[in-house]
């Protein structure tokens, strides 16, 4: 059987997690593990990089590590 | 591993940096 990915790294799972909660680069590289979305460890970076990017989050430091948030 | 999942924060942040 083909191993099928049960997370995907898209725009809108990125926009769900942060609207939920802030969030640090680790916080969100963790809930897209290479090994749950079938991409690269460079893919995820830039892929992530770009959704980023395009959804230009709120930034606010949270016991001195930067998080980002979106509010609805 | 633990490094990997710095390596793959610290390549992230490199890419932000430019934009933020």
């Amino acid at each position: 059987t083909p191993s099928s990915s049960d997370v995907q790294l898209t725009e809108e799972a990125v926009r769900r997690y942060l609207i939920r909660k802030p969030m640090t680069t680790k916080d969100l590289l963790k809930k897209f593990q290479t090994k749950r979305t079938g991409l690269s460890s460079e893919q995820t970076v830039n892929v992530l990089a770009q959704i980023l990017k395009r959804l230009n989050p709120e930034r606010k430091n949270i016991n001195e590590k930067m998080h980002f948030y979106l509010t609805e | 591993s633990n490094s990997e999942a710095d390596e793959m924060a610290a390549a992230l942040e490199a890419e932000l940096n430019d934009f933020m």
